[in-house]
C-alpha cells in the first residue's frame, strides 16, 4: 500500500433522529476533508502535510468541535488544543488553552519543527504565536449558535445542581483511607 | 475533537489532533488532545489519534498504549485497538482512528457513534458515523 489515510470529527452519543440533511452534510464534509488528504498523499507529499491540510479543513468546518465552531468554556471563551507528531522522527508538536489562533494545528507544527519544546500553554502558547506568521483572529471568530445554545444549557443545568446539592454534597468523595473509593491522585 | 493520521508514500506516519474542549470547561481544565502519546500519538509502528473522555483517555495513554501494545506483545493494530476500547476503558468513553506502517486502516469506538472516514491508496473508501 503506498498512501493510508484516516479522519475523524468527534465520537460520542450522536443522535440518531439527526435530519436527513444534516447527515448527508455530515457525510459531504468528511468525504471531503478525505479529498484534502488524498489529493496529498497521491501527489507523493507527506504524511505531516496531510494531516496539517485535513485538520485545517476541519477546523474551519463550523459543524465540528474545532477550530470554528469550538465549545464554549465556562467563562463564556473559547479555549482550543491541538497536537501533531511525526512517527519516523519521534518529534511532536502542541498546543493548548490557545484563544485567538485561527488554525491550532499550523501552530502545533511551529512548535515541532521550529521550536526546542513541545507544548506552550495558554499565555505563552500565545506568545510564541506573536512570534510566528500563523493567522490570527479574536474569540468572536470561534462562535456559533449551536454551541452558544449548548453552553447555556450546561450552564443551566450547573446552577440546578448545585440548587439542589448544596455545598456539602459538592465536596469531594472521601479518600480511599478514610472508606471513599473516589481515586485521588 | 477533530483528527486525522496518515501514512505516506516514504512509509512516513503522521498523526494529529484538534480540539476546542469541553463545553462549559473550568479554569485552564486540559483534556487528552495535546498530551502527546495520550490523545495524539504517532511512532514508527502505527499514527494514533484519540476522542471521547479527555481524562479517561489521558489516564490511559492511550496512543502510547496502542503502540506499545502492538510493538510489545507483539500484536496487530486491531488487536491493540480491541485491547484499549475494551479492557482498558470503559464503554462509552472514546474513540480511536489509527494507521500503522503497512497501511492497516482502523475505525474504532466504544461510544454509540463517530464521525470518521479513511481512504487509501487501494481505493478502500469509507465515510460513517454510527456504529
Amino acid at each position: 500500500k503506498d498512501w493510508a489515510l484516516v479522519i475523524h470529527g468527534g465520537a460520542g452519543v450522536i443522535s440518531q433522529d439527526m435530519a436527513d440533511s444534516v447527515r448527508q452534510a455530515y457525510r459531504a464534509d468528511l468525504g471531503e476533508a478525505l479529498s484534502v488528504g488524498e489529493e496529498i498523499l497521491k501527489g507523493g507529499g507527506s504524511s505531516l502535510d496531510a494531516v496539517e491540510q485535513v485538520i485545517t479543513f476541519l477546523e474551519d468546518n463550523p459543524r465540528f468541535n474545532a477550530g470554528k465552531g469550538a465549545v464554549f468554556t465556562h467563562d463564556g471563551g473559547h479555549e482550543l488544543d491541538a497536537a501533531i507528531m511525526a512517527g519516523d522522527s519521534r518529534t511532536a508538536g502542541a498546543v493548548t488553552g490557545i484563544r485567538t489562533v485561527k488554525n491550532p494545528i499550523s501552530l502545533a507544527r511551529m512548535v515541532m519543527e521550529h521550536s526546542e519544546h513541545v507544548m506552550f500553554a495558554g499565555e505563552g502558547a500565545e506568545r510564541y504565536a506573536d512570534e510566528r506568521d500563523v493567522e490570527r483572529v479574536n474569540q468572536d471568530y470561534f462562535y456559533t449558535e449551536r454551541r452558544y445554545r449548548a453552553w447555556r444549557r450546561a450552564i443551566k443545568e450547573d446552577e440546578a445542581q448545585s440548587s439542589v446539592l448544596g455545598d456539602k454534597d459538592r465536596s469531594p468523595a472521601p479518600a480511599p483511607s478514610e472508606g471513599g473509593d473516589r481515586k485521588f491522585g | 475533537t477533530v483528527g486525522c493520521v496518515a501514512l505516506d508514500k516514504e512509509g512516513k506516519l503522521a498523526a494529529g489532533t484538534s480540539t476546542g474542549g469541553m463545553t462549559n470547561k473550568k479554569y485552564g481544565r486540559v483534556g487528552d488532545v495535546p498530551v502527546i502519546g495520550a490523545g495524539t500519538y504517532a511512532s514508527d509502528v502505527v499514527a494514533v489519534s484519540m476522542t471521547g473522555w479527555g481524562e479517561r483517555i489521558m489516564e490511559a495513554v492511550s496512543g502510547h498504549t496502542v503502540s506499545a501494545y502492538m510493538k510489545h506483545k507483539p500484536a496487530s493494530l486491531e488487536e491493540a485497538a480491541d485491547y484499549l476500547l475494551r479492557e482498558v476503558l470503559e464503554p462509552g468513553e472514546a474513540g480511536m482512528i489509527a494507521v500503522d506502517r503497512y497501511g492497516n486502516m482502523l475505525m474504532d469506538m466504544n461510544t454509540p457513534g463517530m464521525f470518521r472516514g479513511m481512504s487509501d491508496s487501494e481505493d478502500h473508501r469509507e465515510v460513517a458515523i454510527w456504529k
